[in-house]
């Protein structure tokens, strides 16, 4: 039988991507890519919830619109792509 | 496909761009053909034209930078962003930017052109056997002077083809040596260099000196990335060092061990423990020719698209045989037309069985005759349009503003309510509809004119009329109670709205395009989502909630807010 690899996270001297977690990486893209802090005429401010702005990430990448930050959600974030903003404000 | 707000495009058809500098990962000719060919992408459907500049100033700069490069958006390391461009414009609009943080290839791993040897700069073949030994990256065995080579066939002993892999001891890029080769050791303030450095620079790219002494001459060059170095870390360009050893075990391939990311990576001296020194090991890279055509389609005015197989959806997907998908050959033909030397390409699916297409498959026939009795609505002769509080649809039809409600109709001859004319019974024009309509638009290049009403919808040419037809037939959901607004699009093209949603229909093919439907707020920012009628007038979008309108403009800024009743109709 293997045993399984008790594994270590370290953090890499120099390494631009630190370790977050998922709930952090989500608010980073949503963020990033425009789909929070919609500008209102009031100014600046969070004019969606958070499941709302999933909600639009998941249409703009065609997934399914579950407003949850799924398996498959936080997969899309994951991948490389373009830096340019989906929602422009 | 979406553009930018106010369609911005470039008002020249001969756009002309500058490759600004290089990637070490790859041979600046296979750069300058990637982009190349990332051009002819869009001069092919476009009458565009790209001419490419050496000095001053380019519409598109192109240039490769790694995280903070001097603009307001970083580049994040390894993997995540790739690359991002501006839309058309002056200054930094137009330029396109790539992270080289990445590993740029031509998407299946190194692309290693060769220089010297017998194989005229051809591309090194990997694997490739040479003294009865397979090899997947270039070598120094069987030299004595160090420098890498490769064969350019699959089996070197037979075919003694070969070429020379990139490396600073043969050339360098950029920098003020002319590509001379770096010169080991080599002094820089004070210091002996036995190897490239990034020492003294900002932006982490390795260089040496092209004579011994750099303080003295001032001569230098950019190290190429040979096939063999670890990208990233903190050892970018060292090769990896097998065995190593992370926490106490050994290691002799690429590691994932330590990164909650997966990615592999190795150490680049024997102890990673003891020096700290890593970097990650090397893929299949990014197609630069996928990205720049991508971000090039920035460059010339389109957005992202939600369109999963298009070129300008946001994520990367390598494939192998590209070609241009139709949303953004509809995008960017939206923004320049087509190409007129280009001839339509002949179908590449399956011929359809013969049979009604489309657009000539109505499941009612023809008619003169209503199918649905109008109901009857008595109209006042004397009503008048400025007493209406709302109306149930407003569009422009032969270039008259109509205006419906309740069986009834105006329409707009003059500039002011005194060019009101009307009202007119529907029944005596359009015999088939019902009273109310929620929306009606005049299809621009056929000039049919659509009715909807509920979740049917009619189809008037002249006196002729197909329909009712439910609105699912259009791809529309069976949820949806009713279309309430609609706004011609370019040719054949016509956004259909509902609530907060919209859609949009591609007139000819009667059928919603993929990728809809999409947010009203996040193309149309600062109207009602809850309009009751939307419509195109003059080029300006309206959106109607009671009495009021809010106006946009074709940059989709709201420019006015008013009364229907008092700045459209004019009334007293």
């Amino acid at each position: 039988w293997c045993k399984p690899l008790k594994s270590v996270f370290v953090t890499f001297p120099g390494d631009v991507i630190k370790n977050m977690t998922n709930k952090e990486l989500a608010e980073q893209y949503l963020k990033r890519f425009g789909y929070l802090n919609v500008m209102q005429k009031t100014g600046l401010q969070p004019a969606v919830s958070a499941s709302k702005a999933l909600k639009r990430m998941q249409r703009q990448m065609g997934l399914e619109e579950t407003g949850r930050l799924d398996e498959t959600t936080i997969d899309a974030m994951k991948q490389p792509r373009c830096g340019v903003v989906d929602v422009r404000n | 496909y979406q553009t930018f707000d106010g369609d911005l495009k470039w008002n020249n058809k001969d756009v002309t761009y500058r490759i600004l500098n290089y990637s070490p990962d790859m041979e600046s000719s296979l750069i300058d053909d990637a982009f190349a060919r990332a051009f002819k992408v869009w001069s092919e459907v476009t009458p565009l034209t790209f001419t490419r500049l050496y000095d001053g100033t380019a519409d598109i700069m192109i240039s490769f930078g790694k995280a903070n490069h001097g603009d307001p958006y970083p580049f994040d390391g390894k993997d995540g962003l790739l690359a991002h461009a501006y839309p058309p414009g002056e200054g930094m609009q137009g330029d396109a930017h790539f992270d080289d943080d990445e590993f740029w290839t031509l998407g299946t791993g190194p692309a290693v052109k060769t220089r010297y040897g017998n194989s005229d700069g051809a591309m090194c073949h990997f694997p490739y056997t040479f003294d009865g030994k397979t090899y997947t990256t270039c070598t120094t065995e069987g030299r004595t002077d160090d420098l890498p080579w490769c064969s350019t066939t699959a089996d070197y002993d037979n075919d003694k083809k070969f070429g020379f892999c990139p490396s600073e001891l043969l050339y360098t890029i950029g920098g003020n040596s002319n590509g001379a080769e770096c010169v080991f050791p080599f002094v820089f303030l004070g210091e002996t260099y036995n190897g490239c450095t990034t020492e003294g620079r900002s932006d982490g790219y390795r260089w040496c000196a092209t004579t011994n002494n750099f303080d003295q001459d001032k001569q230098f060059g950019f190290c190429p990335s040979r096939d063999t170095a670890v990208i990233g870390g903190n050892s970018e360009g060292e090769p990896c060092h097998f065995p190593f050893t992370f926490l106490e075990n050994t290691y002799t391939s690429c590691t994932s061990e330590g990164r909650s990311d997966g990615k592999l990576w190795c150490g680049t001296t024997a102890s990673y423990d003891k020096d700290q020194k890593w970097g990650f090991c090397a893929d299949r890279g990014y197609s630069l020719f996928l990205v720049a055509a991508h971000e090039f389609g920035h460059a010339l005015g389109l957005d992202h698209s939600n369109i999963q197989d298009a070129l300008m959806y946001p994520m990367y997907k390598y494939v192998e045989t590209f070609s241009l998908h139709e949303d953004d050959v509809e995008g960017i033909q939206y923004l320049y037309g087509p190409n007129p030397d280009t001839k339509p390409p002949k179908p590449t699916t399956t011929p359809s069985p013969p049979g009604p297409t489309p657009e000539t498959e109505p499941t009612e026939e023809p008619t003169r005759k209503p199918t649905i009795p109008t109901t009857p609505h008595p109209v006042d002769p004397s009503a008048d349009a400025c007493q209406m509080e709302m109306f149930d649809a407003i569009t422009e039809i032969q270039g008259k503003l109509h205006f419906f409600k309740d069986g009834q109709y105006w329409k707009m001859t003059g500039k002011d309510h005194k060019g009101l004319k009307g009202p007119y019974p529907m029944a005596d024009m359009w015999p088939a509809l019902p009273a109310v309509i929620d929306t009606t638009f005049e299809d621009h290049l056929t000039k049919k004119i659509y009715f909807f009403s509920g979740t049917r919808f009619w189809v008037y040419t002249g006196q002729n009329v197909l329909g009712p037809r439910t609105i699912e037939k259009l791809g529309l959901p069976s949820t949806l109670s009713r279309v309430e607004g609609a706004v011609q699009r370019g040719k054949g093209k016509v956004l259909l709205f509902s609530g907060e949603n919209y859609w949009r229909l591609d007139v000819k093919a009667q059928i919603i395009d993929k990728g809809y439907p999409r947010y009203t707020d996040l193309v149309f920012g600062g109207v009602p989502t809850d309009a009751h009628d939307v419509f195109l007038y003059k080029g300006h979008t309206y959106f109607c909630r009671g009495r009021f309108y809010w106006r946009m403009n074709s940059r989709r800024q709201v420019d006015r807010v008013g009364y229907v009743k008092y700045d459209v109709m004019k009334c007293p």
